[in-house]
């Protein structure tokens, strides 16, 4: 493991830590999208589903089971919790769930790497993950007044995106066998589509002044 | 077999 990529697995937890921070702490999910939390619980279900049988290390398994159980908890407070519940932007968040899962689910059919149930399903998980975030985009688009752990919610996120690209580049000349274009490529989608929000993030950022993302 | 050692990322 390279320092890329644990930097990008931390900046991904820390995402995570943000959320539920907000979440718990000031029991509101103002401006977050249950679509994407749904969305990313999919993903970690439908890649983690060699949990127990392909043993790679004890950081992997962990790291697996606390994304499983976070983002588990994320969707269950913005759905059940009484109070939480209350602060979901309902009405907002209208992305079509359809729209990601149908054609993910087409090409993972059309390009998996071998038939098995397991690995079409692993490949579901990284073309949906690719996408995942864009009903969290637009529904910041929608919401005025975005507060500060929203914001740096979805830069970790992206942050996260960024450092495993380094950590493909790093391994990619450092690991004879290391060939991985489909994850690549999704990768690289996924980093792509953050680059509107990081213009917004690093410009409020620089002039001091509240996070809004033009419509 | 190529890709079964791959899958260590998270």
């Amino acid at each position: 493991m390279n320092v890329f990529r644990l930097a990008g697995d931390m900046m991904h937890l820390l995402s995570i830590v943000v959320l539920l921070l907000k979440i718990t702490g000031i029991k509101s999910c103002r401006g977050i999208s249950l679509k994407t939390q749904e969305l990313y619980l999919l993903v970690f279900i439908t890649r983690y589903l060699d949990i127990f049988t392909n043993f790679v290390s004890l950081y992997n398994t962990v790291m697996k089971l606390v994304f499983l159980g976070t983002s588990s908890a994320i969707v269950y407070y913005m759905r059940y919790d009484r109070i939480i519940k209350l602060t979901y932007d309902k009405e907002q968040d209208t992305f079509k769930y359809l729209l990601l899962v149908a054609p993910s689910a087409v090409l993972a059919l059309a390009t998996s790497h071998v038939y098995t149930v397991l690995e079409v399903l692993w490949t579901f998980s990284i073309y949906l993950e690719a996408v995942a975030i864009m009903p969290q985009l637009v529904l910041l688009q929608r919401t005025q007044n975005i507060d500060n752990l929203t914001g740096n919610y979805v830069f970790l996120l992206g942050s996260y995106r960024g450092l495993y690209i380094l950590n493909w580049i790093y391994r990619f000349f450092t690991e004879k066998h290391y060939r991985q274009w489909l994850v690549w490529t999704c990768g690289v989608v996924q980093t792509i589509i953050y680059c509107d929000f990081f213009y917004y993030y690093f410009l409020s950022w620089q002039n001091n002044e509240k996070l809004a993302l033009p419509a | 077999a190529e890709d079964e050692d791959e899958k260590d990322e998270l």
